[in-house]
């Protein structure tokens, strides 16, 4: 069984990978799991046709933990099985809390099993919280999700610094799988996530263009891999499923300086 | 003494306008301290010249309590006093405990005065750490900085459930004293912003537009402020400050349900 996380900014494309790359397995006969970890709860939407699945922790604040396997697992597209963390409760709760209920109502249910578990985790602020999938030995190779905009390039450093740390525990067993740059079209953005990616002790595994069909696919609310199959983007998703499903290649990051970082930035993006 | 902070999404442009808006109430004579509550730590950085000031959570975790003033506190632009309050151990620590442990070595060290203090806090994720600010009645006029994409307006209707919810605790004193819109020039998007602050309650403050001014200031490590005091730019700022000073109307915002906002996101903006 492969337990990988995407890790990212929020917004740079985490849900969209993910639930491509899932479906794209699920086309090679691989039984699949995505558990969304975003407060943002739409892990999965594309999977589910559109569909605002329960949260986890919606369903736990309502009903304690009397619930069913049905309750909190879906089935989506090509049959991949979908849930959703959800939130904390704004102004209140953790999110790290929360994503540890969901892990541990699914193990109580025997619901964690497959070839392969995708965690879609939210990388903003790479706290105790949002590192729970790490810390406690869930997810294992992680991919992180980037563009060449600065505020991107510096989350997934912070990730980096996260897995560093959190690779010494015994509990967690997490490493860096590589480096996926979902273009934002900017020029020298390539050069510049493959050179970010290298100086971290990485690889680039994938260069996902942005497409128009990402957003015509998500307008008929399903995957591009459903929507458009032998479309050029869906060949990049299926291109990406097959690296990861062979990827033996791990590494622990040496996360970079601050002003490293920016030096690296502004190298490849004139101001 | 206003107690205000601003709240938003990660990179929409909080620290570059808590900045200006510092540097535009010290100049017409106001006592200013800003504390970046960001785990970037860079909200002063354009009030210091440039200079990366040491976080209170690097100097806690080095020395233990036995701080003075003068390790925390350093004076930039007009007089501003600037804080930064670093951010979690990544993978491990939690960005609130950091943000209180803050506030209560200032009070210690009494620190906490002036006619203005403004907290410069990250929106992306309104958990009850990042609430801290509000939950313990420190941040009481909260000032949401958001564009017209669909991300940022996301984050600033959690930060209004937050508010909403906070609000009825007896500590906590905080309101919604208005919407910022910080521009990223996109067609239709003062009317969207415009329209979701009063959906929720509120009012629109100040339209700032998206200037490359700014970023010339930034390359010279200064505020439009400083670097451009006459400019188009810098009055926008002033006018806010203004604004803000004069202030008394706040409110207890009624955040949007998810499919409200899409509906709202879509109607100003094509797809
Ligand atoms: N490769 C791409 N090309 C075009 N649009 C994209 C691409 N990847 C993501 N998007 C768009 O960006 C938006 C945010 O993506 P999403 O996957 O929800 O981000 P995250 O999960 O990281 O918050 C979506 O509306 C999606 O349509
Ligand atoms: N009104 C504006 N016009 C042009 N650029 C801006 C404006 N506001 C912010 N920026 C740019 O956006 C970037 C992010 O802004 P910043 O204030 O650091 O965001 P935040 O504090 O919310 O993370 C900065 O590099 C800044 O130059
Ligand atoms: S650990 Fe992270 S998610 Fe949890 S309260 Fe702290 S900052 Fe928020
Ligand atoms: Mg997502
Ligand atoms: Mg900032």
């Amino acid at each position: 069984m492969k337990q990988i996380a995407l890790y990212g900014k929020g917004g740079i494309g985490k849900s969209t990978t993910s639930a491509n790359l899932s479906a794209a397995l699920a086309d090679t006969g691989c039984d699949v799991m995505q558990i969304g970890c975003d407060p943002k709860h739409d892990s999965t939407r594309m999977l589910m046709h559109g569909k605002w699945i329960p949260t986890v922790l919606d369903l736990v604040r309502e009903k304690g933990d009397k619930i069913g396997v049905e309750e909190v697992v879906f089935e989506g597209y090509g049959g991949v099985r979908c849930v959703e963390a959800g939130g904390p409760e704004p102004g209140i709760g953790c999110a790290g809390r929360g994503i540890i209920a969901t892990f541990q109502l699914l193990q109580k249910l025997d619901a964690l099993y497959g070839d392969v578990i995708l965690y879609d985790v939210l990388g903003d602020v790479v706290c105790g919280g949002f590192a729970m999938p790490m810390r406690e030995g869930y997810a294992q190779e992680i991919y992180l999700v980037t563009s060449g905009e600065f505020m991107s390039l510096y989350a997934a450093n912070n990730i980096c610094k996260a897995i560093a740390r959190l690779s010494k525990r015994s509990k967690a067993r997490c490493a860096l799988g590589g480096v996926i740059c979902n273009a934002k079209n900017i020029p020298g953005e390539e050069e510049l996530v493959r050179e970010f990616a290298e100086l971290v002790g990485s690889r680039l595994i994938a260069y996902v263009p942005r497409a128009q069909i990402v957003q015509i696919a998500e307008v008929n609310q399903q995957t591009v891999i459903e929507f458009a199959p032998d479309s050029a983007q869906a060949m990049v998703y299926r291109q990406l499923a097959e690296t990861i499903q062979t990827n033996t290649e791990t590494s622990i990051p040496t996360p970079l300086e601050m002003h490293d970082l920016e030096t690296l930035a502004r190298k490849h993006i004139p101001v």
